[in-house]
């Protein structure tokens, strides 16, 4: 098992879930 | 980097750890009739002069020592329980002379913060939170998070003190629908948390807006994981847990920490480091702590095991002193020792 398994890979990733997330 | 498949650490390392890793700097003991069951260090204030102070913690009894010039400690607090025993010492960061300790039988009961009053010096304690509290932990920013009852009765409080330890704002994080057993901050993200659930999930929320941000469904073959520690570097999310109720296996021996990388956005998991016990060595974790890149642990054994994490082998074995096995392992927070005790109170500080 390698990172590409683990998917796209985002820097601002805690600020993407907290727009995506219901609030 | 691509991360490539786990490593495992601690096999065979009967050659490679370097047994002067630990130097005994310090030793005292804590005259107490119940049994010793936590210690942790500290920064106290004392006529305007932050100390680094150790707090002990017995069934009935939190002390605090100050340090005297001749590696000696003095205690200098007592704080008395004769109706809850202390479980566990919670250290609150940022916050100088106050002291959270989580007190119950079997499961924690109570939240008391204990501290002392300015003008008589006179030690003082204060119910923080009651109930069937499954988790506690001090966050940075003086804050305590505790979680309290179960599924979907369970709340996630976020309690911030003043700087004195007085007054208090409290702050509810939507639960998730499963019991959280621990959590974690996440170092270079400072409104991040983690939790671990009784069904191996690792939770993470927004501390700022009290958000559930993402589930994380971890491997099953290590049930009730406890998160010691958790960074988050180039949009990955590294996570410390260790495995309690691990059993041996013919491949790995007996995993104690395992370093598991999360990509937070698709919820994906891969175990990259797992921290095993040296040829020879037998038994399974009591307890652990982890800081930066040391992980101790008390094993079984009676032995204490450190492994780093960098190197990703262990790199230390304390066996018991005077035929006492250790009871507890604890990193401190005020320098780079270990602190180490047994059950009669004897607590030894090691310099890593």
């Amino acid at each position: 098992c390698s990172t590409a398994d683990l998917g796209p890979i985002s820097l601002n990733w805690f600020e993407e879930l907290s727009s995506e997330a219901p609030p | 980097h691509s991360i490539e498949q786990t490593d495992v650490a601690g096999l065979p390392a009967q050659d490679t750890w370097n047994p002067s890793s630990l130097q005994l700097v310090s030793k005292f003991k804590n005259p107490s009739s119940s049994c010793s069951v936590d210690v942790s260090a500290m920064w106290w204030d004392r006529a305007g002069a932050q100390e680094p102070c150790i707090v002990t913690a017995c069934e009935d009894v939190v002390s605090l020592w100050k340090p005297l010039d001749t590696l000696q400690w003095e205690k200098v607090h007592t704080w008395h329980f004769t109706e809850v025993p202390v479980l566990q010492i919670v250290p609150v960061p940022d916050v100088y002379n106050l002291i959270c300790v989580a007190l119950g039988n079997l499961e924690i009961r109570e939240i008391r913060a204990l501290l002392c009053s300015s003008g008589d010096e006179s030690e003082k304690q204060v119910l923080l939170k009651s109930g069937n509290i499954k988790a506690v932990l001090g966050l940075t920013k003086r804050r305590l998070v505790s979680s309290i009852g179960t599924f979907c009765s369970q709340q996630v409080q976020i309690m911030t003190f003043a700087e004195d330890g007085g007054s208090k704002d409290e702050q509810l994080l939507m639960p998730p629908d499963e019991t959280v057993m621990t959590f974690a901050e996440v170092q270079g993200i400072q409104d991040a948390l983690l939790g671990t659930t009784t069904v191996n999930n690792i939770v993470i929320w927004n501390l700022k807006t009290g958000q559930l941000l993402k589930k994380v469904h971890i491997d099953d073959s290590y049930q009730a994981s406890v998160c010691h520690r958790a960074y988050s570097e180039m949009g990955l999310l590294f996570v410390v847990l260790s495995h309690p109720c691990a059993k041996e296996s013919q491949a790995f021996g007996s995993p104690v920490f395992q370093l598991l990388v999360i990509n937070p956005k698709t919820a994906q998991s891969v175990g990259v480091l797992l921290c095993c016990l040296p040829e020879g060595q037998a038994g399974r974790l009591l307890e652990g702590d982890v800081k930066d890149h040391v992980a101790a642990a008390v094993l079984t054994s009676g032995t204490i095991a450190v492994w780093d994490l960098t190197l990703g082998h262990c790199i230390a074995l304390l066996p018991p002193v005077s035929n006492q096995n250790w009871s507890l392992v604890k990193w401190s927070v005020t320098d780079s020792h270990l602190l180490a005790g047994q059950k009669d109170g004897n607590i030894f500080i090691y310099r890593y």
